[in-house]
Order: structure tokens, then sequence, then C-alpha cells
């Protein structure tokens, strides 16, 4: 029997290091530890690598301070395009959406594509009305707006106005 | 972006990945996320990776296939691979990033090239482990 292990990773979007304050960092490690146990639970009670994954994530789309789900960042137009994915090893099943904004934790719409159709990757309405078949919970666009967010694309936008985008890495990142 | 890679007792691979994009994207830009291949994959021959960066060099070098590539054909570790991946592949064409990846021992790889990567690790030893900043 193999002996099981977890990672996870939860970008944060446009912050530096220079921003981050000592209550913040400790707020992303403790939202990193809550994924890990998650998952962590789910491995030793001898579950499977999709399902701890997707647990794992889901609590860091639960998590206002990751770019994912409920803190996802915002487009030009200030609104919210999310993408999700999931892979299984054993069996090569892979579900994929893109550009959706509804479902509470976009993983799950992504675990829905694959484990209820065909297809690998849906978009649009036909992404969204999968999820919901599955039972996957929604939420109004209200419950993904965080103010954070909404001030760093306004940053972003006037840097861009001026002509002084930079390249930073921050920036392109999710 | 978001994510999370893992191998459970039965020796079996996962990845997921999700994401919001970057700020300010053009409305209908997808980037590596939702891309097998690219910025998710999971093969129990070789690995499951979750990526986060540039999505676009990530597409474009199809990061997370290329370590399983590297190694099915190349006999690489999967820390090799990952490293090469992200170090060289990703960091010299403006690809800046990194991912996380777990191979079929449970081993796992966290490369990065970039500042502000935040990660976390759990083995069945009970040792969880969060980091910012740094490897």
């Amino acid at each position: 029997m193999t002996r099981f292990s977890l990672a996870v990773h939860g970008g944060a979007g446009t912050i530096r290091r220079a921003n981050l304050t000592p209550q913040a960092e400790a707020a992303y490690h403790n939202g990193l530890k809550r994924a890990l146990q998650a998952g962590h639970a789910v491995l030793a009670d001898h579950g499977s690598a999709m399902d701890a994954v997707t647990a794992a994530v889901c609590v860091l789309e639960d998590e206002p301070l990751f770019n994912a789900g409920r803190g996802a960042v915002f487009t030009s137009d200030g609104v919210q395009e999310m993408d999700a994915a999931v892979m299984d090893g054993a069996t090569r099943m892979a579900g994929a959406v893109a550009g959706i904004l509804g479902p509470r934790n976009p993983v799950m719409a992504a675990r829905a594509v694959m484990e209820h159709t065909d297809h690998v990757m849906l978009i649009g309405p036909n992404a969204l009305k999968v999820a919901r078949d599955a039972g996957v919970p929604f939420e109004d666009a209200g419950y993904f707006f965080t103010q954070a967010r909404w001030d760093a694309l306004q940053s972003t936008l006037k840097m861009r106005r001026d002509g002084i985008e930079d390249s930073d890495p921050a920036r392109r990142h999710g | 972006t978001v994510g999370a890679v893992a191998c459970d007792m039965q020796g079996n691979l996962a990845a997921a990945t999700s994401t919001g994009g970057m700020t300010a994207k053009a409305p209908g830009r997808v980037g590596d996320t939702p891309v097998i291949g690219a910025g998710t994959y999971a093969d129990n021959a070789t690995c499951a990776v979750s990526g986060t960066g540039h999505g676009e060099v990530f597409i474009r070098f199809t990061a997370a296939a290329e370590i399983a590539a590297r190694m099915r054909h190349g006999g690489q570790s999967l820390d090799q691979a990952a490293k090469h991946v992200v170090m060289q592949d990703l960091a010299q064409n403006d690809g800046s990033g990194g991912l996380i990846a777990v191979d079929a021992q449970g081993n796992l790889s966290r490369p990065f090239n970039s500042e502000g990567m935040y990660r976390g690790t759990v083995t069945q030893d009970g040792d969880f482990q969060t980091d910012i900043f740094r490897d």
C-alpha cells in the first residue's frame, strides 16, 4: 500500500510581499492548512485522490483570500469569469469548465463535466446546466464580490489608462 | 489560482486546479488552468500536476504534460522533470510561475521561479507544512 501525500497551492492575485501584513500572512497559512486538513481527512480515511484534491480545492475556493471561487479577480469588464479542471490519473478521465460564474465551487462543476458528460471541457450556459443538474450549489454574483479584488481591478485599469501598466508577475498570475 | 495534487493509498493520482484568472484580463481569456496537459494533468504512470503562473506560456509549453513526458520517455525523476520545466522551459520564455506535482510513490515536487507562491503539503505522517514566498 502506498503512503499517501497531498500538496496544495493558493495564489492570491495581485498582492506583493510588501503588502503582506503579519495578520494577512497568518490568514494565508491558516487557509492553506485548512485545505490540507480537508484533503488529509479524505486520504486518511482510505478515500480517493480525486476526492482529496476536490475537497482541498473547495476549501481554497471558499476562502476569499485566494484567487478562485469566492475570491476570484475581475476581468477588465468588471465581471468574474472562473476556470477549473480536474483529472483522474487512474483513468485519465478529465473535466474542465471555463468562463463561468455561478457555481460556489467551480472545481465541482469541472468534476460534474467529467462524471456526467462524454466531454472534457464545457463553457457557457451548458457548463452551468451540467453543474446545476449534478446538484452543484450556486451563488449569486454578490457572494463572489470582494472589495480587495475590485480595488485591484481599479488600480490595474488606472495603470492601463495612464500607460504605466508593468509586467509584474503578480499581475499576470492567477 | 488554487490547486491540489494527491497520491492516495492505492497509488492513484489526481489533480485539480481552479482560478479567477488575471486581474483585468480580457473578457473570454482562458489560461492554462482548464487546459488539460498545460495547467492540470494526472496519469498514474507518471505524475499529477497543478500549475499557476503566466498561463499563456504554460499552454505553449504544455507544461504539465512535459513533466510527464520527461519522466516517461527520459527516465527523469519527478523532481528533475518538474524543475526542468519550471526553471528552464518556462523561466527562459517569460513564463513566470510554478507548480505542485506528485508521483505514484507519493513523492512531491513544488518548484517555482517567481515571488509570491503560497504552498502546503501533508504526508501520511500528518506533517502539515505551509509556506509563503519560499520553497
